[in-house]
C-alpha cells in the first residue's frame, strides 16, 4: 500500500514547501501516475533493440536486471529480448550469492550483463532492497555479480 | 554544505528539512528546471547526495516512467530512495539499503504532467510521447549540470525500470542514453561524463516481450491453454503501447483468469 502513503505525504503543503515543489499551485492533487499522460501517449517505437546495438558498439556499460516474480514485464520477456540481440556469451548462466544464499542468477554477454533477483517483483528495490543495493554496487564497479 | 550551497547560489534549492524526517548524514536539493520556456514546461528533480565520506561518488539519474509515473513516487519513496513513508502518511524512516550510500541519486519526474513537473500548455498532457520526453529530459540534464557544476565530468549513469516506469511500456532510459551519447560524440572531455545505463524489468522489444510475457503467464499457471493460444495469435505482432482490438480482447480475457493478484509481484498480498 506504499503508493497510498506517498500520495498522502506529497500532498501535504508543508512537504511541498520543503521540497520547493508545486510552485505554480497546480489545481490538481499530486498523484503517483498521470492517467491523462498514460492514456494519451503518442509516439512509442516497438523496439529499443537498435539503440542497444548502437550503445553496446559504443562501449558503454549496460546492465539489465529482472525481478523473477514480476508478471507485468516478466523475466522470460527480458530473456527473449536480450537473446534477440544475438550477443556472444562471455560468462554463462550462474547463481550469484548474497551471504551464502542464492540472490539470483546472472549471465554476462559481450557488451551487456543480465542479472535476475530471486523473489523480487517489478520494483526490485522494493521487494529485495538488500540484493538491489548489491546489484547497484556491482554495476557501478563494473564487476560481475558474486559467484560465491 | 550550507556554505557551499550558498556559494553556488543553490541555497534556495537545498532541502534543509523534510516534515517527519529522521536525522541524516547527506544533503538534498530539489526544484525545477525549465525545459521549454514558450510552452512553460518545467521538470521537477530531487537530488539525494551521497554522504561526504563517500564523495566524490558517481551521479546516477533515476527514471521511473509509466509512461506518466513519478520517480519521486516510486524510485525515491518505495524503492532505492533514502526514505520510506510510514502508513501515517506523515513521517519517514531511513531505508537501510538506500542507493545514495554509494552514489548521488538524481530523481527526475518526466515528462511535464508527472508528479510535480508541470506545463502551462494543457495540450502537452495529451500529446506526449517518447521523442519529446527524451529531448526534454536531455535539455533538463544540460541545464541541471549548469546549476550543479560540481557534477560536471563526474562519472554519470542513467538507471530506470520498466517504461523506465510502472506499466507495460519502457523506453526512456535507452533513448535518453542515446541522446547523451550522440551529443557527446567527438567531444574530447564531455562534461556529461556518461558511462552507461542499467534497467530493470524493462519492456525492450514488443514482439519478444509479448512472447515471453504470455509464456510466463502460462507456465506460472495464471492463464488457460486457450487464452495462451489466443494471446499469441492476436498480440505478438502488435504494438505494446497501442494494441489492436483483438489483442485487447485477449488481454481482457487473461485479466479475468488471473484473478485478484498483484501482477507486479505474484506472491505478494494485494493492498486492500
Amino acid at each position: 500500500c506504499t503508493e497510498r502513503y506517498s500520495t498522502e505525504y506529497y500532498n501535504r503543503p508543508e512537504v511541498q514547501r520543503a521540497l520547493h515543489a508545486n510552485v505554480t499551485g497546480i489545481n490538481y492533487t499530486w498523484a503517483t501516475c498521470s492517467d491523462i499522460l498514460n492514456d494519451n501517449w503518442r509516439d512509442s517505437p516497438r523496439s529499443v533493440l537498435p539503440i542497444y546495438h548502437e550503445l553496446i558498439a559504443a562501449g558503454l556499460r549496460i546492465w539489465v536486471f529482472s525481478g523473477d516474480t514480476d508478471a507485468v514485464v516478466p523475466l522470460t520477456a527480458t530473456r527473449y529480448s536480450i537473446d534477440a540481440l544475438g550477443l556472444p556469451t562471455t560468462v554463462s548462466w550462474y547463481p550469484w550469492y548474497d551471504a551464502m544464499k542464492v540472490g539470483g542468477w546472472s549471465q554476462v554477454y559481450k557488451g551487456l550483463s543480465l542479472v535476475t533477483v530471486r523473489g523480487a517483483g517489478h520494483e526490485v528495490p522494493l521487494h529485495r532492497p538488500r540484493q538491489a543495493l548489491i546489484l547497484f554496487k556491482h554495476f557501478l564497479q563494473g564487476k560481475p555479480m558474486p559467484d560465491a | 554544505s550550507a556554505a557551499a550551497a550558498a556559494a553556488s547560489g543553490l541555497a534556495g534549492e537545498r532541502v534543509t528539512y523534510l516534515p517527519g524526517q529522521p536525522p541524516v548524514d547527506f544533503d538534498m536539493y530539489s526544484g525545477y528546471v525549465t525545459v521549454d520556456k514558450r510552452a512553460g514546461r518545467s521538470l521537477f528533480y530531487w537530488l539525494q547526495e551521497a554522504p561526504a565520506a563517500a564523495q566524490p561518488a558517481p551521479l546516477v539519474l533515476w527514471l521511473n516512467g509509466g509512461p506518466g509515473c513519478s520517480s519521486v513516487a516510486y524510485g525515491a519513496s518505495e524503492e532505492l530512495g533514502a526514505f520510506r513513508i510510514r502508513p501515517d502518511g506523515a513521517t519517514l524512516f531511513l531505508n537501510d539499503y538506500r542507493w545514495n550510500k554509494v552514489a548521488n541519486i538524481l530523481f527526475l519526474d518526466s515528462p511535464a504532467g508527472v508528479g510535480f513537473s508541470y506545463t502551462n500548455t494543457t495540450s502537452d498532457l495529451y500529446d506526449s510521447g517518447d521523442k519529446r520526453t527524451a529531448h526534454d529530459s536531455y535539455k533538463f540534464l544540460v541545464k541541471w549540470f549548469e546549476k550543479f557544476p560540481q557534477y560536471k565530468y563526474r562519472d554519470f549513469y542513467i538507471a530506470g525500470e520498466s517504461y523506465a516506469g510502472i506499466t507495460l511500456l519502457w523506453h526512456y532510459v535507452p533513448q535518453l542514453s542515446q541522446l547523451v551519447y550522440r551529443n557527446n560524440k567527438g567531444v574530447k572531455e564531455p562534461l556529461i561524463n556518461f558511462k552507461g545505463f542499467m534497467v530493470g524489468n524493462a519492456v525492450t522489444d514488443d514482439y519478444h516481450d509479448y512472447i515471453g510475457t504470455f509464456e510466463y503467464w502460462w507456465n506460472h499457471g495464471i492463464i488457460s491453454d486457450g487464452t495462451y493460444r489466443l494471446l499469441n495469435a492476436s498480440c505478438v505482432h502488435d504494438s505494446g503501447e497501442h494494441p489492436a482490438p483483438a489483442c485487447l480482447a485477449a488481454l481482457n480475457a487473461s485479466t479475468v483468469e488471473q484473478g485478484d493478484i498483484d501482477m507486479y509481484s505474484l506472491y505478494t498480498p494485494t493492498c486492500n
